[in-house]
């Protein structure tokens, strides 16, 4: 797992 | 960005501004509960820290500040300026009984154990629950403003929408998060109860009115 997700949902 | 994804933000803007719109039209917050818009405030304010650091789109970056500045105007309006009209008898939710179990489960269940990760997971699980207070004071008041169950509906609709978008990104994009999937099911079916009343009452022109 990429240690910071990237969450691009509000 | 795809059609259930931008209605179900649209519909979560509709139901922030109707909300700040009726308390400071009626210049009241009766039959709102201010635990709910606290714990709603903490939801934005934790998963949107990564406002500064990463930039998404102009769209994402917009809606979060408008999000996070309803958010706390709504809560000052409840807490500050119309205090005298807060229910604060009947908004007797133990909020610590939501808070103390999603912090646990944010530290234990989630993508990655990195300080903003678990903020974003422990925002996703609040969310979810976040809304039970409120619900928790309709039923102890036994009724609710029309107002305010058109606040509810469009706040229920947003993350019903959300499921769609979901399902939509995981057939064409192959995208799938299961921790907000899952607190996204939670959240929806907690409102299950209060559509079927929205439907078969408000929208029928009656008041809603809970079976004392």
């Amino acid at each position: 797992h990429a240690l910071t997700m990237s969450h691009d949902e509000l | 960005m795809n059609i259930f994804r931008l209605t179900g933000d649209l519909s979560h803007l509709a139901a922030i501004i109707i909300l700040l719109l009726k308390i400071w039209k009626t210049r009241s917050c009766a039959g709102i509960s201010g635990k709910s818009q606290i714990l709603f405030a903490l939801v934005f304010t934790t998963r949107y820290l990564d406002l500064f650091s990463s930039f998404i789109s102009l769209y994402n970056t917009v809606m979060k500040v408008i999000y996070i500045m309803c958010a706390y105007a709504t809560v000052y309006l409840i807490y500050g300026k119309f205090k005298a009209t807060y229910d604060g008898n009947h908004d007797t939710f133990r909020v610590e009984f939501l808070l103390i179990p999603v912090v646990l489960l944010a530290v234990l269940i989630n993508h990655a154990f990195a300080p903003m990760e678990i903020l974003w997971t422990f925002s996703i699980y609040l969310e979810s629950v976040a809304i039970l207070p409120q619900l928790f004071m309709i039923s102890k008041t036994g009724e609710a403003e029309t107002i305010t169950t058109h606040y509810l509906f469009f706040l229920g609709l947003y993350r019903t929408l959300y499921l769609f978008n979901w399902i939509w990104r995981f057939y064409f994009e192959g995208f799938f998060d299961l921790i907000a999937v899952v607190a996204g099911l939670v959240q929806t079916i907690l409102y299950c109860d209060f559509f079927y009343l929205y439907i078969t009452k408000v929208l029928k022109g009656k008041k809603l009115s809970l079976p004392a």
